[in-house]
C-alpha cells in the first residue's frame, strides 16, 4: 500500500461524506442524481461480496463497512427520507442501459471464470460509468450544485491517485491489471467531461451569479 | 498474485 492509495481512498471518502452531509444539513436532495447513488450502491455491494470470506488487512476491512454504509444512507436519504425533494422527472437516465453492458462486459472479459472475480469486473465497469445519471441530470436542468461539483471533484483525484498508485505498482512490482487501468481512464475521462461541459455555468458561478 | 493484490483495494 502506498500513500497515493491511501491518499486516494481519504478523498473518495471526503467526496461520499460531502453528499451525504449536505443532504443530512440541508434535508434537500435536489440536484443530485439518486439513480448514481444507487449505482454505486450496486458497485460496492457487488465489489464487497468477499467482504467476510477474504481478509486483507484492518484497513480494507473498515474502509469497506464504511464506504458501504455512508452509500446506503446517501441512498436512503435520497429515496426515503427525503424522497419529497428527490428531483425524479430530471433523474431520467435510464440505469439498465448501464447496467446490462456493464453485466455483459463482466462476463465475458473476466480474467477469471469465478462468482467473485464476475461480480468484481462488473463493479469496475459499472463504476466506471455509474456518474453518467448525475451528469445526465445536470445538463437537462443546466443548474448544478456546488455540493455535487465538490463531490465530482473529490472522485476525480480519487480516479487520480489511483491511476498514479498503479502506475507506482507498474514501475516497482511489473504489473498491472489492465481492467483496472482501462476502466479507471475511462472513469476520469467522465469527470473531466462534466467539468468541461459545465466550464459556463462554474465560471457564471465563480462571478457571484446563479449560485444554486 | 495479482487476484490478491487486488484484494489490497478498495
Amino acid at each position: 500500500m502506498d500513500i497515493l492509495q491511501i491518499f486516494g481512498d481519504y478523498i473518495h471518502l471526503l467526496g461520499m461524506f460531502i453528499l451525504l452531509m449536505k443532504l443530512c444539513l440541508t434535508r434537500n436532495c435536489g440536484g443530485i442524481s439518486g439513480k448514481t447513488q444507487l449505482l454505486n450502491a450496486i458497485v460496492f455491494t457487488t465489489r464487497y461480496m468477499n467482504l467476510t470470506t477474504t481478509y486483507a488487512s484492518l484497513y480494507i476491512t473498515i474502509m469497506k463497512i464504511i464506504y458501504i454504509s455512508i452509500t446506503y444512507c446517501t441512498v436512503l436519504s435520497i429515496f426515503l427520507f427525503f424522497r419529497k425533494t428527490y428531483d425524479r422527472e430530471r433523474d431520467a437516465f435510464r440505469m439498465e442501459l448501464l447496467i446490462l453492458p456493464c453485466a455483459v462486459l463482466g462476463l465475458f472479459l473476466t480474467e477469471y471464470l469465478d462468482t467473485m472475480e464476475v461480480f468484481w469486473t462488473f463493479s469496475v465497469f459499472l463504476e466506471a460509468v455509474s456518474i453518467v445519471p448525475q451528469v445526465y441530470m445536470v445538463s437537462k436542468s443546466k443548474q448544478v450544485e456546488s455540493t455535487v461539483v465538490s463531490y465530482i471533484s473529490c472522485l476525480g483525484l480519487y480516479r487520480g491517485c489511483y491511476l498514479m498508485h498503479w502506475l507506482y505498482t507498474y514501475l516497482k512490482l511489473g504489473f498491472f491489471r489492465k481492467m483496472s487501468v482501462a476502466t479507471g481512464i475511462i472513469q476520469l475521462i467522465f469527470y473531466c467531461d462534466f467539468f468541461a461541459r459545465n466550464l459556463p455555468i462554474l465560471k457564471q458561478k465563480n462571478n457571484g451569479k446563479g449560485f444554486e | 498474485n495479482i487476484i490478491s493484490k487486488r484484494h489490497d483495494e478498495l
